[in-house]
């Protein structure tokens, strides 16, 4: 689903905070 | 058909066209991939710090792509 989508690119955009 | 989430999978997108983490988590989704969503955002961001891609905004949104 687009909310499922949504969750995995804001997890990932979490892990790639620091780097980012 | 199965789809591999490797390094050079994610380079060569990368290399065509710029893509935000959305439209990269698009290209592998889990159910083509066989990993869990978790093991998709944990292997993706570990590709990423690697490949050290460039990074533009365009419409608002970070993209990251890679000049060869």
């Amino acid at each position: 689903s687009s909310s499922e989508a949504d969750e995995m690119a804001a997890a990932l955009e979490a892990e790639l905070n620091d780097f980012m | 058909r199965e789809v591999q989430l490797t390094e050079d999978a994610v380079r060569r997108y990368l290399a065509r066209k710029p893509m935000t983490t959305k439209d990269l988590l698009k290209k592998f989704p889990a159910r083509r991939t066989a990993l869990s969503s978790e093991q998709t955002v944990n292997a993706l961001a570990q590709i990423l710090k690697r490949l050290n891609p460039e990074r533009k905004v365009i419409g608002d949104k970070m993209h990251f792509f890679l000049k060869e």
